[in-house]
């Protein structure tokens, strides 16, 4: 039996919201330790990691390890017939084909149940390494999302480089070019508006617009962005899901032809 | 020019 119970449906919605424009589809790992999915985008340029520590739901029990292989599309119809303050629990019986998820008003006096059909996916986990990052980057969410959308308009690919006076971000085509630099911020009011910077070494590094904009779709799920960047390795943006996990997106980079 | 690398042939399969 697996049941795992959250609070409020929003926080699932968003993170569907953070996966849906990559993966069609996705399995998702449960233990007792919690939720797990990994799936590469389909042009096998792109990693998503979703860790859900059980610890973070309000109930959690999984009796046995189950993998249950979903259809975001179909997931995302459902998610779509909660309201933001139902409670929703997922629950699936051991080597089921089915997966519940059950949507509660606050007041309990609506109860709906969605019934879906799990899929056999065949899908390859990888083995990330442990690295140590030559820059890491922590921003606000927000501005590294508008500075994707921005630099997108001038070109496919955007160079990022990290140095200790900051980090840049530039782009450049057919318009003319684009270059936005941040500052390590020295004080601010609040934590969440704050651009700090870890260096060992500098780095610039090249990846495509398209891949960033669309990680930059789990913002709602975090304050803050960490860019995690080393010479010839992939790009690690992550955003923390407060009490509950994170989401990483593994990014390859581009390199000259 | 540049060319989009796999992520595969970053990481391990398991």
């Amino acid at each position: 039996m697996f049941e795992a119970r959250l609070i409020s449906a929003t926080i699932l919605k968003k993170i569907l919201d953070a996966i849906k424009d990559l993966l069609n589809e996705g399995t998702f790992d449960c233990s007792d330790s919690g939720i797990q999915l990994q799936a590469m985008d389909n042009s096998h340029v792109s990693l998503v990691s979703l860790t859900l520590r059980s610890d973070g739901f309000d109930k959690f029990r999984c009796d046995r390890n189950i993998s249950m292989g979903m259809n975001l599309g179909s997931m995302a119809k459902i998610l779509k017939c909660a309201n933001n303050d139902d409670t929703v629990t997922i629950k699936a019986q051991d080597n089921a084909d089915t997966v519940t998820f059950m949507f509660e008003s606050p007041n309990h006096e609506k109860v709906s149940d969605y019934e879906m059909k799990l899929m056999n996916l065949d899908q390859e986990h990888l083995g990330i390494p442990e690295t140590d990052y030559s820059c890491v980057v922590r921003m606000p969410s927000m501005e590294f999302a508008r500075i994707c959308r921005d630099l997108a308009q001038f070109s496919e690919s955007m160079l990022i480089c990290c140095t200790k006076e900051g980090v840049k971000f530039s782009a450049s085509g057919d318009v003319g070019s684009a270059n936005v630099k941040l500052a390590q911020t020295s004080s601010v009011d609040k934590e969440e508006e704050a651009v700090s910077i870890e260096m060992q070494e500098p780095v610039t590094l090249t990846f495509a617009c398209r891949y960033l904009n669309a990680f930059t779709k789990a913002s709602p799920l975090s304050g803050q962005v960490q860019l995690s960047m080393s010479a010839d390795v992939p790009l690690v943006v992550e955003y923390r899901i407060q009490d509950l996990g994170h989401i990483r997106y593994y990014l390859a980079p581009k390199i000259e032809d | 020019k540049t060319k989009q690398q796999n992520i595969m042939s970053f990481f391990t399969k398991k």
